[in-house]
């Protein structure tokens, strides 16, 4: 079971002024973020659940919080993968998913399973490179795409023996 | 050597050859041209002087000087050019590096800076800005917004509800920014969007500065009893401006959707795909 009673605390504690404007000292400061952080977890569960009961199917939901320093365990080890874009907006937007992944080429289909542009970028500044895909999410809802690896076929010394026919 | 550029339907952003640093915006479909020269400045933080032993600390901004230093005279380039971003990677010093992005089909200039740890081995506290600078003849004015909602104007030295004895050049003149800052000289604008609360001013015609990072040495004996230093060797933050350039008429309708796109910014869960259905049979 999840809840939201934990983020809820953490966030009115954190109405008070020193966590609103940084005027609290170090580890009063750091001890905010263990609250906010301690709050993440049980609203994850809450999320997944939620998530699971709208898209009919149970998985275990990984939440990537590092994103914005292109980390996320998920993305970067798995030949196949989902990815649910939630929108909060109350209209429809269309949005570039970032996702870093490791080496390789990958095949991303929309809700509808058709086929999605999608590039690999290598990045000056971080040793991952990164998954781009344009999505399109309705308002207040969620929209779900598949990406898979592609195997890259590396040519070998030899070229691969050549499949035996079948002649119908 | 060719201009270094990026572009999509409807921005083109080029940078100066020799410093790296970004130099024009241009609205393509509204023949818009903007020189804009961005970059990120430092402020030494005051431990207090001859007019007042205030430090900088926490609860106060209170740079020793008008002036501030420049992070850097130009930035390591290297651009990266797909069919679905454009994006030029700018390392301004080791603590100190910028993205600027342009996704095909949308309208404004994302600046991902990072900055930090920030060096304090100097002995000066420091509190760093990244700064526009442009030709708009703004008159001393500029804008800030209140939480996301109301947009009050503001003007350099001076407040509304009082004769102000300016003292403090530079801090006197900042603001909060919890979504946007802009500058207009009545025809065009420019409008700086952020993705967290930050400080802001305007402090001369054209120019327009946030600040996005601070660490201080000595207490502001406000109360907290311990200058904002981070612990260990300092912390590193990232965050993101976006950039709009419009004219002034319409200028307002582009960063009201984009800050709500902003603050409501869409939400990615990954999962390994293909588990049981979660409704009986």
């Amino acid at each position: 079971y999840g809840d939201s009673a934990h983020l809820n605390e953490a966030m009115a504690v954190l109405q008070h002024h020193d966590a609103v404007s940084g005027t609290s000292k170090q580890h009063v400061a750091d001890d905010y973020a263990r609250q906010l952080a301690a709050g993440w977890g049980p609203c994850e569960v809450l999320l997944s659940n939620a998530l699971a009961k709208l898209s009919g199917s149970k998985e275990s939901f990984s939440f990537c919080h590092f994103l914005n320093i292109s980390v996320c365990p998920l993305s970067q080890t798995s030949a196949h993968f989902q990815v649910t874009i939630y929108n909060p907006l109350g209209r429809k937007v269309d949005w570039m998913v970032r996702l870093p992944v490791s080496e390789g080429l990958f095949l991303v289909k929309d809700p509808s399973n058709k086929t999605v542009l999608s590039k690999v970028v290598e990045l000056p500044s971080s040793d991952n490179p990164e998954l781009l895909f344009p999505a399109s999410v309705p308002a207040l809802g969620f929209s779900i795409y598949s990406v898979t690896q592609v195997p890259v076929w590396r040519p070998q010394a030899r070229p691969p023996k050549p499949w035996p026919q079948k002649f119908g | 050597p060719s201009v270094l550029s990026i572009k999509n339907e409807y921005l083109q952003a080029t940078f100066h050859p020799d410093t790296g640093f970004l130099r024009t915006i241009e609205v393509l479909d509204r023949k818009l041209v903007l020189p804009v020269s961005q970059a990120f400045f430092w402020y030494n933080a005051s431990t207090g002087d001859k007019q007042s032993d205030q430090a900088s600390g926490a609860y106060i901004f209170r740079p020793s000087r008008e002036k501030p230093f420049p992070v850097s005279h130009w930035a390591q380039t290297h651009l990266v050019k797909t069919a679905l971003v454009q994006e030029v990677h700018q390392k301004f010093s080791a603590w100190c590096s910028q993205v600027v992005r342009l996704y095909p089909g949308q309208r404004h200039l994302e600046l991902e800076w990072t900055v930090g740890p920030i060096p304090v081995g100097d002995k000066w506290g420091k509190e760093i800005i990244s700064r526009f600078d442009t030709p708009l003849k703004t008159l001393g004015s500029f804008y800030t917004d209140s939480n996301g909602r109301e947009v009050l104007k503001r003007r350099r030295d001076y407040r509304p509800s009082w004769e102000l004895n300016q003292t403090e050049p530079v801090a006197g003149n900042y603001y909060p920014v919890n979504s946007r800052i802009y500058i207009t000289d009545g025809k065009t604008q420019l409008t700086v969007l952020t993705d967290r609360s930050q400080g802001g001013s305007s402090l001369r015609d054209g120019s327009l500065e946030l600040m996005v990072h601070r660490r201080l040495l000595k207490d502001d004996a406000r109360g907290v009893g311990e200058p904002l230093l981070e612990s260990k060797s300092g912390v590193w933050v990232r965050g993101r401006h976006l950039v709009l350039l419009d004219t002034a008429c319409d200028a307002a309708a582009g960063h009201r959707l984009l800050a709500e796109k902003e603050l409501l910014a869409p939400q990615v869960v990954l999962a390994p795909g293909g588990g049981p259905s979660y409704h009986f049979g």
